[in-house]
């Protein structure tokens, strides 16, 4: 099909769909019917690399930016959390997202601003690009993810004070960009084998994402102490350690007909008395945090 | 059924069972079949890191007369076989297909460098009919 017509791809849902004029010279089997033409999907995404990649072009695809290690890290395990060996969703999972966006911050950024990293006081500049987050994709939970490296003592008790704002771009004033809105919270975490530290920053950031914001700049000061003020340790030395530049977790719901859509599975087991019932409130954590539907989940399967 | 066995008396008696087994469990009959790859094999591999292996499976086999609730298939299932026999076989007989999915989850790196996992619906096949 690539080699007849040529397909334009849906801006509003990042899909392939074959512009009016030469759909009768589609494959008879690929055409919808009129009425469900318009700004509908003709192919799953998956699929649509089939018809993007055929065999004989996979070796002039232009070559992708390779993803950062740690990041890539961080997906291979949140992919083992939440499928099978055989890669099926686990289905005692109760998270409500069908989907997870990892983004790093655009190169450039980061580049300009490696040398502020060292030091204790850390004021980096981020700018994210969401162009892949398509419209049918609802954002659930949003986190910054950041990594500390191995200098930093194991298990210590560590309070952090973050600064976040974000950027607007004033094109009228092309000297710099004005700042929008900003927060600032302080967090307290032990620092794991796992070097891990999660930032939900979901309400800061769901004003800009519900626009539709393609590119979202923002400016994070980071100031970590050794201690732990709700134990009365006394904050001291602050820690010398190099931080890398946060990468953008977003939990996304694709309500897209290509998705997994757990709950009509679930509601169809509902119907269907030969599967065993399961209880699920609707008020569970969308990533599935432990709490009390881990319980009920555990009573749920003792019972069973 | 009689004459049949009067027929056979060279099976040795000792797997009479199996011969018996051809007429309790029709052969070739719809059924589903496993089917594995792998992305590499596609040289997929670059751009989809999990998973490694993938197994779509697939339906095959011949669909019975007369298809009862063995395959949970509609009564219309009959009616295209009626069709088929008495009015008109240019119309198909019932097709082997694939009646229940599971999803998939996939883990791929996009264009621009970042990383998704997304959950797909209907990518493994799990039970066939015919219809």
């Amino acid at each position: 099909p690539h080699s007849r017509g040529r397909v334009v791809s849906d801006k509003t849902s990042g899909l392939l769909v074959a512009p009016e004029d030469n759909i009768s010279e589609l494959n008879p089997l690929l055409r919808l019917p009129k009425g469900m033409r318009r700004g509908y999907a003709l192919l799953p995404p998956l699929l649509k690399v089939l018809s993007d990649r055929g065999p004989q072009n996979w070796e002039s695809e232009a070559p992708r930016l390779q993803p950062d290690s740690r990041a890539l890290r961080y997906m291979k395990r949140l992919y083992k959390m939440s499928a099978t060996k055989e890669g099926i969703p686990k289905a005692n999972k109760s998270h409500l997202y069908n989907t997870v966006r990892l983004f790093t911050p655009c190169s450039e950024c980061k580049h300009r601003h490696g040398d502020l990293m060292k030091g204790d006081v850390h004021s980096v500049d981020l700018l994210f690009n969401l162009d892949r987050v398509t419209a049918l994709e609802h954002l659930l939970k949003s986190v910054l993810l950041y990594s500390f490296d191995t200098s930093v003592p194991i298990s210590s008790s560590i309070t952090c004070m973050c600064h976040l704002s974000v950027k607007e771009h004033d094109f009228s004033s092309q000297v710099c960009p004005s700042i929008s809105h900003a927060i600032a919270f302080s967090l307290h975490f032990e620092v794991r084998k796992r070097k891990w530290v999660e930032l939900d920053v979901t309400s800061f950031l769901q004003p800009l994402i519900a626009t539709k914001r393609r590119n979202i700049h923002m400016a994070v000061n980071f100031t970590c102490l050794m201690g732990d003020p709700q134990q009365n340790t006394k904050l001291e030395n602050p820690i010398n350690m190099a931080l890398v530049p946060p990468s953008l977790l977003l939990y996304l719901n694709d309500t897209s007909e290509q998705a997994y859509h757990r709950w009509n599975s679930l509601r169809h087991r509902r119907k269907n008395p030969m599967w065993p019932r399961q209880r699920n409130s609707l008020l569970v954590d969308p990533t599935g945090g432990k709490g009390k539907e881990n319980s009920q989940g555990k009573r749920a399967s003792r019972r069973r | 059924r009689d004459e049949n066995l009067k027929e056979a008396p060279a099976t040795p008696p000792y797997n009479l069972s199996e011969y018996f087994k051809q007429f309790l469990f029709p052969q070739n009959e719809c059924e589903l079949h496993n089917f594995r790859l792998s992305f590499s094999q596609l040289k997929w591999d670059r751009w989809i890191i999990a998973p490694h292996r993938y197994s779509p499976q697939y339906c095959k086999g011949d669909c019975p007369r007369v298809v009862g609730h063995r395959y949970g298939s509609p009564v219309h299932t009959m009616v295209q076989n009626i069709i088929y026999e008495k009015l008109d076989s240019t119309v198909p007989k019932p097709s082997c297909v694939p009646a229940e999915y599971s999803p998939l989850s996939v883990l791929t790196i996009e264009p621009d460098g970042s990383i998704v996992y997304k959950e797909y619906e209907d990518m493994i096949a799990t039970k066939c009919t015919c219809r």
